[in-house]
């Protein structure tokens, strides 16, 4: 099912074991280039209990029938380590079957801020106990996910959705022409604005350096996304030009010490924009990967 | 950003309520010493180097 803005790639199972299952997704060359990554969406098809084993649990255990679904990113480092990060968890009851879908929207954006060449994208998918205790139900036992290859026929294998916008369409347009006016029908861009400090009151003999900056305000309109596109995400505002990166701003100030006057360095954040983005009120923003 | 946006973060940074009174001010513009400089040009270059994520 390949669109423009709907991606699918296919997974195999490296690891099955009773309660956790290692999806491995070959991800390069997915992504489009110049495209945001609206939503990734993993879809795993819970297989139905067998009647006399559901007969059973409910004999064992009839007030719990729920199971913990938890996805992990995974990293296998270089030098063999791993690092995972939890990106969604759910609870799942041993009465349904069908597909069920996991936002792993997170898993993506770490793996695209990974270094290049870039490993495959790794989820660990866990089925656990609702909790722990002595009340704690066995469910988790009876929940499986279907895990059928393309030998055996491509329906219930686990299946990565990826939903994105084309940037050379919805995207900003990076700084503003300096001689355009900026109209209602003008794309979002960063136009340069001076702060100039010399020529304020409260600045004089207080702000040491500098004597003003490009700050940037972000202006402009964002395109919106199809409606029908919209409407698969109806918890998300419209998208609006926005600051998506900023930079900090030092000064040297003059302090009082001792009753004399001395120099100091502060630094103020986000008083420089650096880049203008097109983005919908209500989106996470993505985690950035530590090193 | 604007002007009341700059002064009030720097306000925020020295912990100030208000900016130093015009007097206090013109008693005396230090001309800053070179390590304090040097503070200030690492800091511009890394600005320019790692921008941070805004809203």
């Amino acid at each position: 099912r390949f669109s423009q803005n709907f991606r699918e790639v296919a997974g195999r199972f490296l690891v099955s074991e009773a309660s956790t299952h290692l999806l491995v997704f070959g991800m390069e060359r997915r992504l489009p280039p110049n495209s945001e990554l609206v939503q990734a969406q993993l879809r795993l098809l819970q297989e139905p209990v067998p009647p006399a084993a559901l007969r059973q649990h409910q004999r064992l255990a009839p007030r719990s029938d729920l199971a913990r679904v938890s996805i992990e990113w995974l990293q296998v480092r270089a030098d063999g380590s791993n690092r995972t990060a939890l990106v969604d968890s759910r609870l799942v009851s041993v009465h349904e079957s069908g597909w069920k879908a996991f936002d792993v929207t997170e898993a993506v954006s770490f793996w695209q801020q990974l270094s290049r060449p870039r490993e495959p994208l790794l989820l660990r998918v866990s089925v656990q106990r609702e909790h722990l205790g002595p009340l704690a139900s066995s469910a988790h036992r009876l929940v499986r996910f279907a895990a059928r290859g393309p030998a055996e026929g491509a329906q219930g294998e686990p299946q990565l959705e990826l939903h994105t916008l084309d940037l050379g369409h919805f995207g900003a347009q990076g700084n503003c022409d300096p001689e355009a006016p900026v109209t209602e029908g003008t794309r979002c861009c960063r136009r340069e604005t001076y702060i100039d400090l010399q020529g304020l009151t409260w600045a004089q003999n207080w702000v040491l350096e500098p004597p003003g900056f490009l700050a940037y305000e972000c202006v402009g309109t964002c395109p919106q996304p199809p409606a029908a596109l919209a409407a698969r995400w109806p918890f998300l505002g419209p998208r609006q030009c926005v600051a998506s990166e900023t930079a900090p701003l030092p000064m040297i100030v003059s302090v009082q010490e001792g009753g004399r006057a001395s120099a100091r360095v502060v630094s103020l954040p986000d008083m420089r924009v650096q880049t203008c983005s097109c983005a919908s009120d209500g989106a996470p923003v993505p985690r950035r990967l530590e090193p | 950003v604007t002007e009341e946006q700059v002064l009030g973060s720097l306000l925020q940074q020295l912990q100030l309520s208000e900016p130093p009174a015009p007097g206090q001010r013109d008693a005396g513009r230090p001309v800053p010493p070179a390590h304090v400089r040097a503070q200030y040009v690492a800091l511009l270059q890394r600005g320019h180097g790692v921008p941070s994520r805004g809203k």
